[in-house]
């Protein structure tokens, strides 16, 4: 474990409180993708399958439950408790476009073809596309609340760290884990765009508004 | 490490 995983982990962490927060405050998930939030549920349940078989250390199957609750409670708020609010007609990404690439990818390019470690690689490929939806959703409709940045920008952030753990892994432990660095950096560069809007718009106060 | 078994991140 090293510094800029904690800091990963906890910005993962505080993206999804966030959303929590936003969707619960503000009764409305109005601008949320549940497509996104859907395909995040989906990255969880097939990452953490080893949650119970395989046990890494408290942190690690803590944090494990935790996501995997926000996760599905997000979605029950999307499409459940404050399905009014939820704009569908602006939620209109193919999922189908996504799932499809990432279930071949990860049956042509993992470790090993055992179940788990094809859910993995799966999960791993979906977790970088995963916020396309989210993103296309904010391109369409021309702006986002600001607290939705917020959790766009910490969501963003965890995985940027992640990249800084990796090289640090690389260095310390000679850990290198392909699938995943490759993933992460196609990951990040999906929030290249909205990291320069956020840092020249919303932290000058303004509000989010794509031209 | 090996990675086809476990992956210790989360």
């Amino acid at each position: 474990m090293n510094v800029f995983r904690i800091l990963g982990d906890l910005s993962h962490l505080l993206a999804m409180f966030l959303l929590l927060v936003k969707i619960w405050r503000s009764k409305s998930c109005a601008g949320i993708s549940g497509k996104s939030q859907i395909l995040f549920a989906l990255v969880f349940t097939t990452r953490y399958l080893d949650l119970f078989s395989n046990f890494i250390s408290i942190y690690n199957t803590v944090m494990k439950v935790v996501f995997l609750l926000c996760a599905y409670v997000t979605v029950y708020m999307i499409y459940w408790k404050f399905r009014k609010t939820f704009d569908i007609e602006n939620d209109t990404f193919r999922l189908e476009f996504l799932l499809v690439p990432v279930i071949g990818l990860s049956f042509l390019v993992n470790y090993s073809y055992t179940p788990t470690e094809v859910l993995w690689t799966f999960s791993i490929y979906l977790e970088s596309v995963a916020i396309l939806p989210q993103l296309f959703m904010i391109s369409k409709t021309g702006e986002a609340e600001t607290i939705t940045t917020h959790y766009l920008f910490f969501l963003g952030l965890y995985r940027a760290l992640y990249l800084a753990n990796w090289i640090w892994r690389y260095q310390t432990e000679n850990f290198y884990d392909q699938i995943s660095v490759v993933s992460g950096v196609v990951q990040t560069i999906f929030y290249c765009d909205f990291f320069y809007l956020y840092v020249t718009k919303v932290l000058k106060g303004k509000k989010l508004s794509l031209p | 490490a090996d990675l086809s078994t476990s992956h210790d991140e989360l």
